[in-house]
């Protein structure tokens, strides 16, 4: 089963 | 002071309504480049940036950096007591804690004002790296809003696979699987193609029309991703502000969706993949 990835592991917080 | 002043008010009507199911409360940045927005849906797997440039407004004045805080529902409620035909102008002081809404019609003898209060909105702002993208995908925005409202009815998630000769839909639900292939558009199909009619001789006929696919591919490397259908239905919101939608993918990256907004920018949205576990 896949599951749902965040944004947070692919962009940097500034 | 800021104040901006767009012509076409219902370019930002409809810049609201494909925003303002996915994220609640934003803060805009108003510069001297432009009026901005960059915003997570509240699971944080979506992200939409919207850029309209200085350049694009009728009237354009920002005597420095403002952020304005608003509750985009409350935002969209306003903007719809606008006329499609009116001109918007947005106003705000300096330091003050609202925003004007002045919509104008065309005759010029209608004109309402509407203030809007602001909030303080603390937010993660995320830096979007720039990413040379594995696949390209060009296409028509209403045959991509078409397949993934017709997807949803089978399935909760698409698989995306763009191969340098089509992009193929995939999903899977309880009743079944769909799959739907849109071929690259060959480079001939895309130009003018003459039709020679007896009457007229020579006639130049368009083939580039809004029938048919149109699908333009640029291909790095093959990929394929999974996305929930329930957000991109929610970014084909933004299908009336461009006749295209451009996809770009990478393996294990966010997909972005793009609509450009004629003569002012865009809006993008990000989609976080699902992944293996």
């Amino acid at each position: 089963a896949k599951k749902q990835s965040s944004l947070a592991g692919f962009f940097e917080k500034r | 002071m800021f104040e901006a002043r767009i012509l076409q008010g219902s370019i930002l009507k409809k810049v609201l309504e494909s925003i303002k199911d996915l994220v609640t409360d934003a803060n805009f940045e108003c510069t001297a480049n432009g009026f901005a927005l960059q915003a997570m849906d509240s699971s944080h797997v979506s992200l939409v940036a919207l850029m309209l440039r200085s350049t694009g407004f009728d009237h354009y004045r920002c005597d420095r950096d403002v952020t304005m805080g608003m509750n985009l529902l409350n935002m969209s409620k306003m903007l719809k007591c606008a006329d499609n035909d009116d001109t918007i102008t947005m106003k705000a002081d300096d330091a003050g804690d609202v925003v004007t809404f002045m919509f104008e019609n065309p005759k010029a003898d209608k004109i309402s004002d509407f203030q809007m209060k602001l909030m303080d909105i603390d937010t993660e702002h995320l830096g979007i790296p720039d990413t040379e993208y594995e696949a390209t995908v060009k296409m028509s925005s209403n045959e991509f809003q078409r397949i993934c409202r017709d997807l949803s009815s089978i399935g909760d998630t698409v698989t995306i696979a763009v191969t340098k000769d089509s992009v193929k839909f995939t999903t899977s639900g309880d009743i079944g699987e769909a799959n739907i292939t849109c071929r690259r558009t060959s480079d001939g199909d895309m130009k003018e193609e003459k039709v020679k009619t007896e009457e007229d001789g020579e006639k130049v006929h368009n083939t580039k029309s809004s029938e048919g696919q149109n699908v333009d591919i640029d291909l790095q490397e093959p990929v394929t991703l999974t996305f929930a259908l329930r957000y991109l239905n929610s970014f084909c919101k933004a299908t009336s502000l461009c006749e295209n939608v451009r996809l770009q993918l990478s393996k294990e990256l966010p997909v972005v969706v793009q609509y450009l907004i004629e003569d002012m920018g865009y809006v993008r949205f990000y989609l976080a993949p699902k992944i293996e576990e």
